[in-house]
């Protein structure tokens, strides 16, 4: 899985 | 987004209405960690740099002012509104020792390294933290209004929530924040023992209280 460095989460 | 991580933005959200309604309505605040809520204001305000310069969506937006504003005004409530009901003598936890380790590890672990990712880390491994004061306190006095308990539940149930939605975004969209995840299961794992006691006793009707 890919890490998501653009932060959509609270 | 997903229904756990709105179920969690909602507990999160009523959490802060709890807390806000009961500090107006008992005009006091008693029993609430001073530390804790200025811990949250540090949390919020470094974690949403990013309002003015990335674009996520109006209620991502929204929500970010909303938690910064509202921390602030809880800040406001405790230092000058309702001043002589908070004792800071009770509020003993010292969170240097809080502090420290998450600017440590904020350090070492980012996805980049720049202030606003730094920063970013040292925010998310700060929250999960952040509550201690509040329940060092809680231990140390052995006893919580109803409306305080509540307070915590909503906030407890908020981390819960996002466990799951990590476990549906792994599935669905193959992504995964491994420093949210592990300091979110942290975080989670703190309020264990205050859900234990929530649900045997506030939820039965009876009052918190610790056994001695």
């Amino acid at each position: 899985p890919e890490t998501h460095e653009h932060h959509d989460e609270l | 987004m997903n229904l756990f991580r709105l179920f969690g933005d909602m507990s999160h959200l009523a959490s802060i209405l709890i807390l806000v309604h009961k500090i107006q309505t008992t005009r006091s605040c008693r029993g609430i960690s001073f530390k804790t809520q200025a811990l949250y204001v540090t949390v919020f305000v470094s974690r949403y740099l990013d309002l003015f310069y990335d674009w996520v969506s109006l209620y991502n937006f929204f929500m970010k002012v909303f938690f910064i504003s509202s921390s602030c005004y809880i800040l406001y409530l405790m230092k000058m509104k309702f001043r002589p009901t908070n004792d800071p003598s009770i509020d003993t936890f010292r969170i240097e020792y809080l502090l420290g380790p998450c600017a440590i590890l904020a350090l070492i672990f980012h996805y980049k390294f720049t202030v606003t990712e730094v920063l970013w880390s040292f925010s998310i491994f700060l929250e999960s933290v952040a509550i201690l004061p509040q329940l060092f306190m809680l231990q140390r006095t052995g006893e919580a209004e109803t409306i305080t308990t509540h307070y915590l539940a909503a906030l407890g149930a908020y981390r819960a929530f996002y466990i799951p939605n990590w476990i549906y975004r792994y599935w669905t969209e193959d992504i995964v924040d491994p420093i949210a995840v592990t300091s979110g299961i942290v975080q989670t794992a703190l309020y264990l023992d205050f859900f234990y006691v929530y649900f045997t006793k506030v939820l039965q009707g009876q009052k918190f209280e610790l056994p001695a």
